[in-house]
């Protein structure tokens, strides 16, 4: 039965798909049969691996979903994909409690075949992400090291310490994962130093550089890895790949 | 009456808050009567003009807005500012059609006073932003140079044309705003042409360079103009200022 990470956030574009793409294509490397689950109507996460969202979202649709997971070209890397489709969207988004722990349960019991799955969510703390919370094993967060980014961040533990307490109790606080950081930014060491002293061990040692291979390689439909394997965005996820295995 | 803009898109991250607030600005500098509107549960447009999020959403108060409007340290900048509390987000974020449209008339009647009105979106296009394009006069969408941001655009373009034929027949395309513009990266200039090749005159001729001081104004409770002047982020929303005033 495999590990079920969330990648969440409410603060937009911190780099919540690229992190679940780059350590699900890093586990796919290590061997590990990887599922990608796209809980985000942008579809980014399955346009990022080459794919075209679905009709109709496959937890909305209730049928086993290992009928909806499709194969990408990255061998050990599936996708379930996600839905633009606004009907499921709402559907999903308007589940209530027991709804929302049915698709949770739909979801864990029909992934049994991989040994890591990361969830990647939209930038809301709504259902969507409730479900994946409800899911999963751990959280990881991703952060930007600007102001805006640490102001939602109490709201996120909140909720997750609700999760917990209400529909998970085996959810683990994952890490904090600082991304986009520019050493030559006194504002990046400033909310770094604010983030650790506040967050302390729950931060992870490694962090994501700013570094535009990261932002090219979805219009190629390539990873990191395949797209850049030498750049500096490539050593951090791989380092944060073998971060996220070494905790299981 | 006041115009009302939007400030909408549904990818995170790229910069709805900062133009909000901005332009907000600009207008108050240029001496008009100016009202920012925080519907995002975030809150950071309350939090960049220094005040602290309301317990209760004005607009899920029913009462008139005028009492919930706060004077910030700008001379004719006001704010309506937003709320974290989920039970007032959820309320707003399930409302249906006719529900939007009530929200939107108490949006519409209670800032008479107003000359230019700005409305800040959470990243979605769930019913917040939906109500706020339905009470809108036109909508600003400020996109990001980069491959992901793209995706999402056509999803919200539909939505503003079903606003316009169901709830809203006065709301016009504002622009598309380039932002974080970084002309020495291939990646910016791709994207740039890509959409300029697509939308046409609807992408604004102005566009806002990467510059840490808008990423550093709000930690100083500080405007671009009250915080870096003479920077290029300041210069560029003082142009865009101005392309918005003219357009009216
Ligand atoms: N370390 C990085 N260096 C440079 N660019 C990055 C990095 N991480 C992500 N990006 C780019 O920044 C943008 C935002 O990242 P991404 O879309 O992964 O964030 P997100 O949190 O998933 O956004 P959303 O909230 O919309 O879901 C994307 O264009 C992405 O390619
Ligand atoms: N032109 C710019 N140059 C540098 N940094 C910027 C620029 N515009 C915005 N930022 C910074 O980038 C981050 C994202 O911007 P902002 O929060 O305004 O985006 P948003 O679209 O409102 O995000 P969300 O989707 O979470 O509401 C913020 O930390 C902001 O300070
Ligand atoms: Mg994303
Ligand atoms: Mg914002």
């Amino acid at each position: 039965m495999g590990v079920i990470h969330c990648v969440a956030n409410q603060k937009g574009g911190v780099g919540k798909t690229t992190t679940a793409v780059s350590l699900a294509a890093g586990c796919a490397l290590a061997g590990l049969r990887t599922l990608l689950v796209d809980l985000d109507p942008q579809c980014n996460a399955t346009s990022a691996l080459g794919q075209a969202p679905a009709a109709r979202h496959p937890l909305v649709e209730r049928t086993p979903l290992r009928d909806s997971v499709l194969e990408t070209k990255f061998e050990n890397l599936s996708l379930l994909p996600g839905s633009r489709s606004f009907k499921d969207v709402d559907a999903l988004a308007h589940v209530d409690d027991s709804q929302s722990r049915q698709v949770a349960e739909h979801l864990m019991t029909n992934v049994g075949l991989f040994d890591q799955i990361f969830v990647d969510c939209p930038p809301s703390l709504g259902a969507l992400t409730q479900t994946a919370l409800t899911a999963a094993d751990d959280v990881l967060m991703p952060l930007q090291c600007e102001y805006f980014a640490m102001e939602g961040l109490t709201q996120m533990i909140e909720l997750i310490r609700e999760v917990i307490k209400n529909s998970n109790n085996r959810l683990a606080f994952g890490h904090i994962v600082l991304t986009m950081y520019e050493c030559s930014l006194e504002l990046t060491h400033e909310v770094e130093r604010e983030v650790r002293d506040f967050f302390g061990e729950v931060v992870s040692p490694t962090v994501v550089p700013r570094d535009v291979a990261l932002a090219e390689a979805p219009s190629h439909g390539e990873t990191i890895f395949s797209y850049a394997p030498r750049s500096r965005g490539a050593r951090a996820y791989l380092e944060l790949t073998q971060e996220v295995l070494g905790r299981d």
